[in-house]
C-alpha cells in the first residue's frame, strides 16, 4: 500500500515536472538550452535542491573536530 | 586567445578526467574543487589526469561541512595552508557520505596545491577565457533550473542564488552565441555526457562572479 502511494506521489511530482519542461522549452529558441525527462524528473524542486545543490557560503568558525591536524597531533602526542 | 578551446581534447589529449556523480552528497565544492587539482596537475606535469580523492576533500577540509555544504575557495585555502596533499582515489575511496577524517602519514603521497586565486570576473569574462587557457577553472553558480538540462546552450531561467560548483573545461566562440563547456558532477548520463553549455558574457547562472585557479 505505502508502495502504491509512493508511485502515485512520484507520478504526480513526474506530471509537474514535465510541465514545467514543456514551459521552459516553449521560452526557448534555436540555440536555447532544451529541457527533458531524466533521473531528477521525479524529484520535488525542494527534493532535487536538498541532494543536489547545497549551501556555498564559507562556513567560518565552524572547525571539524576530528579534521587532519588533530589526527597529526594525536599521533605526534602518541610518540 | 584561440576561438575555441577544450581542455578535454587540447592536443590530441585529455586533460579532464572522467565525469564523477556526487550523488546525494551536497558535495559540489570538494568535486570541484579536486577536478581542477586533477586537470592542474595533468597540464603541469603533461601526464594523463589522475583521480583523486574528493572524500578527502569532503571529509578533511576545514571550516566546510561535507555533504552539507562548503566553499570552493575555503577548501582551496586548506589545501595551501595546511600542505596535505590529495592522495588518489583509491587510497581514499569515495562514499559519497560526510565522514571522519581518514587521513594517515603512510598514506601522503599525493598532489600538492601550491597557491590558488579566487576572483570575481563579473563584466569583465574576456579575463577569464584568457585565464582558460592555462587551464580549467571552478566557479560557482545558480543551477536551480539545470536539473532537467538535456543539451543546447543556457542563456536564460537563471538567477543569482549560488548553489553549486562546477568546473569550467572549455570554451567556443565560433558560433552565433560564444559559450564555456562546463563540467558537472551530476554524473554521465546528466546533460551532454556530464556536461553542459553556458553562454558567455552575461554572467549567466552567476558564473563569473566566484571564479578560481590553482595551480600545484
Amino acid at each position: 500500500h505505502n508502495q502504491s502511494n509512493e508511485l502515485h506521489f512520484r507520478f504526480n511530482i513526474f506530471k509537474e515536472n514535465l510541465y514545467r519542461i514543456e514551459k521552459l522549452n516553449q521560452q526557448s529558441n534555436k540555440s536555447s538550452a532544451w529541457y527533458g525527462v531524466n533521473k531528477f524528473s521525479d524529484l520535488t524542486p525542494e527534493e532535487f535542491k536538498a541532494s543536489y545543490l547545497t549551501d556555498l557560503k564559507p562556513h567560518h568558525g565552524v572547525l571539524k573536530a576530528k579534521g587532519y591536524v588533530t589526527q597529526t597531533e594525536k599521533l605526534y602526542s602518541l610518540n | 586567445i584561440p576561438k575555441k578551446l577544450d581542455w578535454r581534447d587540447f592536443k590530441n589529449q585529455s586533460y579532464v578526467s572522467a565525469v564523477k556523480n556526487q550523488n546525494g552528497c551536497g558535495g559540489c565544492w570538494a568535486f570541484s574543487t579536486a577536478e581542477l587539482v586533477e586537470s592542474m596537475y595533468s597540464i603541469q606535469k603533461h601526464v594523463p589526469p589522475p583521480d583523486l580523492s574528493v572524500q578527502e576533500v569532503i571529509d578533511c577540509s576545514m571550516y566546510n561541512s561535507g555533504c552539507q555544504g562548503g566553499d570552493t575557495c575555503t577548501a582551496m585555502q586548506w589545501l595551501v595552508d595546511s600542505h596535505v596533499p590529495l592522495v588518489s582515489d583509491a587510497v581514499y575511496p569515495l562514499t559519497d557520505t560526510s565522514e571522519n577524517c581518514n587521513l594517515l602519514p603512510t598514506s601522503f603521497t599525493g598532489v600538492k596545491v601550491s597557491n590558488f586565486t579566487c576572483q570575481s570576473y563579473m563584466g569583465n569574462e574576456y579575463d577569464m577565457l584568457v585565464l582558460l587557457s592555462n587551464g580549467p577553472l571552478t566557479v560557482s553558480v545558480d543551477a536551480t533550473l539545470w536539473a532537467n538540462y538535456q543539451g543546447g546552450i543556457v542563456q536564460h531561467h537563471c538567477g543569482n542564488t549560488i548553489n553549486h560548483a562546477v568546473v569550467i573545461v572549455g570554451y567556443d566562440t565560433t558560433g552565433d552565441i560564444p559559450y564555456y563547456i562546463v563540467r558537472n558532477s551530476w554524473g554521465p548520463d546528466f546533460g551532454i555526457n556530464g556536461y553542459l553549455h553556458v553562454k558567455i558574457g552575461e554572467n549567466i547562472c552567476g558564473i563569473a562572479g566566484h571564479v578560481s585557479t590553482l595551480y600545484v
